[in-house]
């Protein structure tokens, strides 16, 4: 049966309340609905608070920080109904260095009850794989695979 | 449920046999651009079966076997075979090990197997329907996914929320 | 003509002064994520006559004026001066420093200066009209111009072709 | 005076085909007029070949070669119609090291006709900079300035 859009739409905003103080490492979040009495229609705001700045809509947010908003949501998501695996495409590409190792660590503890594939550029999420698969091309258009291993420096 | 391994051959880029073994846990894809990562999620989302070809980012179901290069010539034909661990029966199946298979034809064609039996594509979406997993489920996150959450106007937001309901 | 100073105090997170030195060839600006460097280039945008908040991030004008912190208050006004080299004269005053000011308040009221005369907004853009700098142009590509140049249909894309002629 | 829509595309698609090569070190690229009979509705398409690969449309490039071919673009307009400074904020994030450092060098080439201001995380970018600024909140909600030196490792 399915979950009314009101009860989902709460649940959501809870964890993701939890998900964005993870990885903002602290300051708050809230999603509003737009048009409460009608529920079929409404949008949904989006206000965060990163640590030390004042509540905003995330639209005058950085590329960076909307992406963390964007993944703070999609784990919350993960979170309230988790699927047994989930391919993750470079989502990490917008962070700097210091955002990734805090999805990468928080990536870490939601892998103990999901398998997850991520494709990535970045050190800091290769650095919390299990498994690691680098795809070349020395023909070129050939793609081909090759298992690496993690060089723990 | 887990994926335990994929098989791709004549898919996009995949003009040779790949074969990618999964563990539990966190499996990384890393490589140059262009060099087939982002075709590898695009082949789970084919044996799953995605039938929309947009979603591939290609226009036609052809636009994804091998097109051939300088030196190869194109195939005819593109093969992904995905197996999971189903020890805890999550696909309602009494097999502990379930392959499925989609093998794809210029002709635009598709056949499904599970377990080698010849099936339809709703077979394979009645296997999937409780477990998030395909179609409408967020299992498979995207190159672009993030900036499709962030410009969404707050009206197409709900969109998002009721993929997780 | 080139740039040769930004200044800035109040505008968005610059609620200190901060002052750019540019040279000719190219100038890196990094930092961490929310740090302010998209901010550098909406104030440039800014002190070139931008009247859409929208393409600065903002709804309203008073969006894009300091807003305070946790540890201090929000500011009334935001000031961007830019500095250029006019010594070839590209720009159509007889000046070889040309010194531009704009200065907004919660209101939604602009002020702008030419070399500390009070001016109009449309003295701004008639100094800039044969550039190809300020509105139209692209002597600004703001974070996110590659992905509307890739997602945008065969139809919209001779939009980009016309702002180049 | 306005240079027609026609003579206008074919500059920019002359142009187009040559920083296509220099940055992808190789293959080819083309701009197809959709309609050439309805100057003043056609769309454009844009078919590519990197080194070694077939000609197909940028669709089914990979999210790193489309911001090349996107980048091509930009210093193609750039070339036919120099402007006397240009801001690039981030446009190298979708590119591996390999191609941000092809993109640094044309960039480089560039910069002795114009003067560039280029907001940046990627090494291979900083490495071309003349003057070299970071951005710091120190103070959360702050942004602060400092001038920096490459360090020529
Ligand atoms: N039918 C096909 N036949 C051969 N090659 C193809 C086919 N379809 C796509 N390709 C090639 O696959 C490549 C894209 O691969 P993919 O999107 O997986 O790259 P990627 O590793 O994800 O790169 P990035 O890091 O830039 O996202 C393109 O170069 C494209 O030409
Ligand atoms: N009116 C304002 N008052 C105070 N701070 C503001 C105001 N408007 C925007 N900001 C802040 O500026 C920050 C965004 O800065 P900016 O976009 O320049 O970041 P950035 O350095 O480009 O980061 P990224 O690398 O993620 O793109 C946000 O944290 C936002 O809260
Ligand atoms: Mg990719
Ligand atoms: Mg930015």
């Amino acid at each position: 049966i399915k979950i009314k859009f009101k009860d989902n739409f709460e649940l959501i905003e809870a964890q993701f309340k939890e998900t964005f103080k993870k990885l903002f490492g602290g300051g708050r979040a809230e999603l509003i609905l737009t048009d409460p009495d009608d529920l079929l229609n409404t949008g949904i705001e989006i206000n965060v608070q990163p640590p030390g700045k004042k509540l905003q809509n995330i639209s005058l947010l950085s590329g960076g920080e909307k992406a963390l908003v964007a993944i703070s949501l999609l784990f919350a998501m993960i979170l309230i109904r988790p699927t047994p695996f989930c391919i993750l495409d470079e989502i990490d590409a917008a962070l700097d260095d210091a955002n990734v190792d805090r999805f990468a660590s928080y990536l870490k503890e939601l892998s103990k009850d999901s398998q997850f594939i991520v494709v990535t550029h970045r050190k800091g999420t290769m650095s919390v794989a299990d498994t690691l698969y680098g795809v070349t091309m020395q023909e070129k258009g050939i793609s081909k695979l090759l298992s690496l291993k993690l060089e723990t420096a | 449920m887990f994926l335990k391994r994929l098989e791709i051959i004549g898919f996009k880029s995949f003009a040779d046999k790949v074969i990618l073994n999964f563990e539990k846990g966190i499996t990384a894809i890393v490589g140059p651009n262009g060099s087939g990562k982002s075709n590898i999620s695009d082949a789970v989302r084919l044996v799953l079966g995605e039938q929309s070809i947009k979603s591939l980012r290609g226009n036609k179901l052809e636009d994804v076997i091998f097109v051939g290069t300088e030196k190869r010539k194109p195939l005819s034909f593109a093969e992904v075979t995905l197996t999971l661990d189903n020890s805890d029966h999550m696909l309602p199946l009494d097999f502990t090990e379930v392959v499925i298979t989609r093998k794809i034809f210029r002709s635009g064609e598709s056949e499904f197997y599970i377990n080698k039996t010849q099936c339809r594509l709703k077979d394979v979406y009645e296997l999937f329907m409780d477990t998030g997993i395909g179609r409408d489920g967020y299992s498979i996150i995207g190159q672009g996914k993030i900036d499709e959450i962030l410009v969404s106007r707050p009206e197409d937001r709900r969109q998002i929320f009721e993929e997780a309901s």
